[in-house]
């Protein structure tokens, strides 16, 4: 039975992606079979995985507009490989306004992830949902299908003020559509010790949401920028950064939970 | 005859409300009469001036819900001070998941903006709106409502390759609803010297997009993470900040461009 974690923030620029990227690959590399699913029209989990628009065959624009059966063959189509073993992922193949306006009204199918989800239970471990900067359809229905949320919270008075607007949304899903959502945590990104700006964020955060906030912080690393001009997770791009020590303990505290769970 | 600059870019996080809230202090503190329009459901750009929900009157939501006409009295109550004299704003005044929604709905009048602009030109010599991180139609009423664009571009590569996205988005919008909307320029932000990522955008941007990137560069500077936090534009909060002088220098080079035409 996979588990389904969604990466959520509408608040932007706030390590959604990067975390979904290397949360991934850490899960992979400790041997767990991972597949990313890329539900922003941006695409970025799926350019920050080396995926090039001619390799990619079906995709998530795809899963929201096929009206027939969602098939284990149309199913198998819509996934890539990357560059690493146990990862997979299932791009948002959207190339212009005029299919990202479509997706968007498609994405009503609030229930569209939630189908595809039985047939990759059997095959995965663990699936992470990359949501785009709003709070639309397209991440009301990643909700939907999670089992659960991590929210990035950049370092910044901007970024804990958008955190009260998300955690109504996720109230509101919990009352309706999935009421067994639970929240990962909320994980502190782009952290920079010393400064006023993080610390002030650091201890407002853990005042407010308290044990919610995971104790692991992602610091601000160059190497977690770079490894994204190579396409690659930082855990392949550069193995003894701080980055990916933070991403590797981070998988490493959500599997141990699962285990004792 | 207001001049009308759209803060705009579905990347998320690469300092729109940043911009808009310190560009439009800069012309304020320049002698120029500055309004602030925040179309951003999250209120960033209201909270980064230090509005509070309980003095907000009216705002963008009325705007586009009001069914008689766009009356001096009603805008003049969408209208609000904030801590600098030239300076003011009509807040997103948004506060429930079930108002967004209804936000995204009445946006399809996408002449709004258009229409209050009439009113405005009388009173503003600059008009700057906040657009949120995805390019619906809040968005597009912006740009079909303004003069020019400018476009934040944090150092990385996503943003970089966001950028061709954006860009198919404007020539749609000049090729239809305003094709007299100009880019202003490619602001680069949040640039931190001697660091390849920054480095690598930076020469990237200029070769691709030539003289339509601006020569400042808005530097990473503590000072502006910290002035959100105390409600206040950077000029305010430290007048002798790296991040003040950038802005300043910004608003006066864009004024500079004005006079020549
Ligand atoms: N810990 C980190 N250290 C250094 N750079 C980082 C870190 N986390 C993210 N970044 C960089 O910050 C920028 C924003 O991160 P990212 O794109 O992952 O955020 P996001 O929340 O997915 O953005 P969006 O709202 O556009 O989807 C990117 O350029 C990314 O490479
Ligand atoms: N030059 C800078 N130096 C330091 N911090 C900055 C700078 N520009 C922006 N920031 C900080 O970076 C974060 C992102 O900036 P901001 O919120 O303005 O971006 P945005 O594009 O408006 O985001 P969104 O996509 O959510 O609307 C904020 O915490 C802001 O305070
Ligand atoms: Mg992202
Ligand atoms: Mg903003």
């Amino acid at each position: 039975m996979a588990k389904v974690i969604s990466i959520a923030n509408p608040k932007g620029g706030v390590g959604k992606t990067t975390t979904a990227i290397n949360l991934g690959a850490s899960f992979a590399y400790a041997g767990y079979k991972t597949l990313v699913i890329d539900i922003d029209p941006s695409g970025a989990a799926s350019i920050g995985l080396g995926l090039n628009k001619e390799e990619i065959r079906q995709g998530v624009y795809d899963i929201y507009k096929r009206q027939d059966g969602l098939d284990v063959d149309f199913i198998e189509d819509c996934i890539h490989s990357t560059s690493m073993d146990n990862l997979h992922i299932i791009p948002c193949n959207v190339w212009a306004s005029e299919q990202e306006e479509e997706l968007f009204l498609m994405a009503s199918k609030l229930a569209r992830l939630r189908l595809i989800r039985n047939y990759l239970n059997k095959k995965y471990h663990y699936i992470i949902i990359d949501c785009p900067p709003f709070v639309g359809n397209l991440t009301v229905g990643a909700l939907a299908a999670s089992d659960s949320i991590i929210i990035p919270l950049q370092c910044g008075y901007l970024s804990l003020k958008a955190l009260n607007r998300l955690m109504k949304v996720i109230r509101k899903i919990q009352d309706g559509m999935n009421y067994g959502l639970k929240i990962e945590g909320i994980l502190i990104t782009l952290y920079e010790y010393g400064t006023n700006v993080c610390i002030k964020t650091e201890n407002e955060a853990r005042m407010v949401f308290k044990e919610m906030v995971f104790d692991i912080k992602i610091p601000k690393n160059v190497k977690l920028g770079e490894a994204v001009f190579n396409g690659k997770p930082v855990v392949l791009y550069d193995s003894k950064s701080v980055g990916t020590k933070a991403y590797l303990q981070l998988a490493a505290e959500i599997v141990e939970r699962d285990q004792v769970l």
